[in-house]
């Protein structure tokens, strides 16, 4: 199954956690 | 605002990399995907920050990968 959160949202001036490895 | 470029970009940390040019892309996007920018600006930025420093510089590289992101959105949520 798809993850239904994805794609992570970037919202301006709040910190992008989208990405999990960095 | 002055231009964001690849020795500005290295000089900030990693985690606030991806911020820099999600604060400069979203605005971009925003303005052709008001309902989308968020969403599009989030998978845009799981690419290279080479490529994301190429698109802030190229509206036609920007636009054809917002096309990109828009098809893939729209396959996911089908």
């Amino acid at each position: 199954g798809n993850n239904i959160n994805w794609p992570p949202e970037f919202c301006p001036g709040v910190p992008w956690k989208g990405l999990q490895n960095i | 605002q002055e231009p964001l470029d690849a020795t500005m970009l290295a000089s900030a940390p990693l985690m606030d990399q991806k911020q820099l040019l999600g604060e400069r892309l979203y605005p971009l996007i925003q303005a052709y995907h008001p309902n989308l920018a968020g969403k599009i600006t989030g998978m845009l930025l799981e690419m290279d920050n080479t490529e994301l420093l190429h698109m802030l510089e190229s509206p036609e590289s920007l636009h054809a990968k917002v096309d990109e992101a828009i098809a893939v959105l729209k396959a996911h949520q089908a």
